[in-house]
């Protein structure tokens, strides 16, 4: 990525994280659709020996030998028996049946995480600069489990078994398969094996944002993360023939560097169709006639950004404004499109669409600016982002935080354009690409550098550390925003907020989870023994004389769930919490903040003193609803905070009455 | 016919329960799904991240794979996207 050390501060706090043997020996698995191993990003010059924990291998097969691996590509393997046994066998004319990635996905993904410093890096000259992945001393090792067809369970299943097996550290997977409970869905189920020996698990929150309960990979043992924007755009404008200006965004890059599109002949792509859906400019449904020679104003939805760009560019278009509709509003998501193209928000649209459908000749041009930097506010969450509740426990706050995921440049495979058309002939070393696929690996890298620089922190250490420092207000003092509202963005948007790296280094206090910690929780959530057994693949039963409660899950975040209606008489609910000192000795004070006057929250002790590293100490925190609620109030959100005048720990809280 | 009918299957066991007369777990997993099926082969065997196997099966073998001793789950494939 060329911005996001910058934005994240890891360019200007270099020398916090370690250049030392513990940063090296780091191993970022990535579960994904394989690795394009000539990429420069994986170029491993100045790295030692491979560490000597490492078991795996890279595996040869289609356009892949195993001298693709190095000393910065540690591992390379692929798993299909599952998908050749539901699709049938793998056409090697279509895609490698090998680690070597035909799609770009796992290119870009790994990376991001741990790819090395290149200089000199853009696509088509965007986003210009040094490239590098958050922990550029760590080492990837790719899993190739995704195809042409999808990525199937038990392959996925099989890469994580062999990725344990491997001694991978880290696990990155953005992927996700819906919303099943964890002892049915084989990420989860994975995931728990690896988090039991140490394996940090970073998972995207998905990209059906901005629906509530929209999650991906909600399991307590994952790091499930949200994705938000950068500083950074690619300005785009439309100028209409009555004079007006619109703003919008485009990877464009023509022949000429000066690239623009004259004042040209605009129509609407719902006036220029015989379909319903012709606004959406489908696969042949536009009429050449009315479109050639044209710009054309198709809406967003239904099938690619991109592929709408060659539906107009194969019906004679010569331009395009893509429009958001009320499922995007105002999020811009730039496409390296084949034709002059630029996309615009629903506001813009709406009045770009009035024109249109008054003037009887109307006419526009297409500016491309290139890359602007310094953008604010940001970062804002992304509309496309996943958001809470957890529909699979709610009494669990996801997801956990957001970190970059919009117009990220990142390594690309050479197999395929930027677009990933068939029809694009282009090939680039990096692309330019937006999804929480693309934030969960920056969490992933920085989990890396995290776990590089304190080796001994568990997985739930490093989650916490990244969670409790994360920010949820600009500098300012305003409150993150939501692009999907334009609205302040609340913890079932952003979770514990915006990922700080460098302040995570240095968390003060750590909310530590054990195994145990996990097994009780899924006693709470009463799991029958069966359930139980096959996650912890060993025998375990719940002692009935115990009671367990989901609320006592160490969690850096609280999500409380309370009846409509209720009242202090009938409401407390309490949770207790157990900090670890993973800093000096030191007293720290608590403060909350919240929306809602109505609810009492009480936090017992108020003070908390360490006087040694890992001195474990806790807390409980009661929620009284002290008033009648309004039918209306469906959730009111807060924020808990330890500090000691130089730490700052801190939880999000979100209330929800149903 | 059989064959086309077939989905795969994640099969969980409860390893612990494996009979002594069993000398590997991949042995007792093997019997286990001979008992369903006479022709269904393995895809997966996994140690660390499930106790199990994968293998196709016809809706009917499943069910039938279910009660077989050790078997804690079958549970169905599943298709996971990129996000």
């Amino acid at each position: 990525t060329t911005r996001t050390p910058e934005f994240l501060g890891l360019d200007q706090n270099n020398e916090l994280f370690p250049e030392s043997q513990s940063a090296s020996d780091v191993i970022i698995g990535v579960l994904d659709t394989g690795v394009w191993p000539e990429s420069k990003s994986f170029d491993d010059s100045g790295l030692g020996p491979v560490p000597a924990s490492w078991k795996g291998t890279c595996e040869v097969g289609t356009n892949f030998s195993s001298s693709a691996c190095n000393r910065k590509l540690i591992g390379a393997r692929y798993f299909s028996k599952g998908y050749e046994a539901t699709l049938g066998p793998i056409d090697t004319s279509k895609e490698s049946k090998s680690p070597r990635d035909d799609d770009g996905h796992g290119t870009h993904t790994s990376t991001t995480a741990a790819g090395s410093v290149v200089t000199g890096a853009s696509l088509f000259g965007y986003a210009p600069g040094t490239a590098r992945g958050m922990a550029t001393r760590a080492r990837i090792a790719a899993y190739k489990v995704c195809w042409l067809g999808g990525c199937f369970s038990s392959d996925i299943l099989m890469a994580i078994d062999q990725a344990i097996d491997d001694n991978v550290n880290v696990l990155s997977m953005s992927l996700g398969g819906g919303m099943s409970d964890y002892f049915r869905d084989s990420v989860a189920i994975g995931a728990f094996s690896a988090m039991e020996k140490g394996i940090l698990i970073s998972c995207s929150a998905g990209n059906a944002g901005p629906s509530a309960y929209s999650l991906s990979n909600s399991a307590p043992w994952i790091t499930t993360v949200g994705a938000g924007t950068l500083d950074r755009d690619f300005p785009a404008f439309l100028s209409l023939g009555n004079g007006k200006n619109f703003s919008g965004v485009s990877l464009y890059r023509g022949n000429s560097e000066a690239t623009a599109l004259e004042m040209t002949p605009f129509i609407y792509a719902g006036n220029a169709s015989n379909s319903t859906s012709g606004n959406l400019c489908m696969m042949g449904s536009l009429i050449p006639e009315k479109v050639k020679g044209k710009i054309v104003m198709c809406d967003r939805g239904v099938n690619a950004r991109v592929q709408k760009g060659t539906v107009v560019k194969a019906a004679g278009g010569v331009g395009m404004v893509l429009s958001n509709t009320g499922a995007n509003g105002e999020e811009l998501v730039a496409d390296a499109h084949l034709l002059p193209a630029t996309a615009v928000g629903q506001k813009n649209a709406d009045l770009i669409k009035s024109y249109l459908f008054s003037d009887p000749n109307p006419t526009a041009a297409i500016l491309f600016e290139g890359t602007k930097v310094g953008i604010e506010p940001s970062p804002v969450v992304a509309a496309f982002s996943s958001r809470g509740p957890n529909s699979i426990t709610p009494d669990i706050l996801k997801p956990d935080m957001v970190a970059p995921g919009v117009n990220i440049l990142a390594g690309w495979s050479g197999a395929v354009g930027p677009t990933g058309l068939a029809v694009d002939s282009r090939r680039v070393a990096f692309n330019i690409i937006s999804g929480t696929s693309m934030s969960c690996p920056h969490v992933s890298g920085l989990a890396a550098l995290l776990k590089g620089a304190h080796p001994e922190w568990s997985p739930a250490a490093i989650r916490s550390a990244l969670m409790t420092t994360a920010y949820t207000a600009y500098k300012s003092g305003q409150k993150l925003q939501d692009v999907a509202t334009g609205k302040p963005s609340t913890p079932f948007d952003h979770g514990a907020g915006h990922v700080d790296p460098v302040s995570a280094l240095n968390p003060g206090l750590v909310y530590d989870l054990t195994v145990d910690d996990y097994l009780n929780f899924l006693c709470a959530l009463n799991y029958t023994e069966t359930e139980i057994t096959s996650l912890a693949k060993r025998k375990f039963t719940c002692d009935e004389s115990k009671s367990y409660s989901v609320r006592d899950l160490n969690y850096p975040s609280f999500a409380v769930n309370l009846e409509t209606g209720s009242s202090s008489k009938s409401t407390v609910s309490k949770y207790s919490r157990t900090l670890t000192n993973v800093g000096p000795a030191g007293t720290y004070k608590v403060t909350v903040t919240q929306d809602n006057p109505n609810v009492k929250i009480t936090v017992e002790p108020e003070s908390l003193s360490f006087a040694a590293a890992n001195e474990k100490k806790s807390y409980t925190v009661s929620f009284a609803v002290t008033g009648s609620l309004p039918t209306s109030t469906l959730n009111s959100f807060g924020r808990l905070e330890w500090s000691d005048g130089k730490h700052i720990v801190g939880s999000p809280i979100a209330i929800s009455w149903s | 016919a059989e064959v086309s009918s077939r989905s795969t299957y994640i099969v969980h066991m409860a390893k612990s329960e494996m009979p002594a007369s069993f000398q590997h777990h991949t042995h007792w997993y093997d019997a286990s799904l001979k008992s369903a099926s006479d022709s269904a082969e393995m895809l997966y065997t996994y140690s660390n991240a499930i106790h199990g196997f994968s293998t196709q099966l016809t809706p009917e073998e499943a069910e039938m794979l279910k009660f077989q001793p050790g078997v804690l789950f079958v549970l169905p494939e599943l298709k996971y996207e990129l996000h």
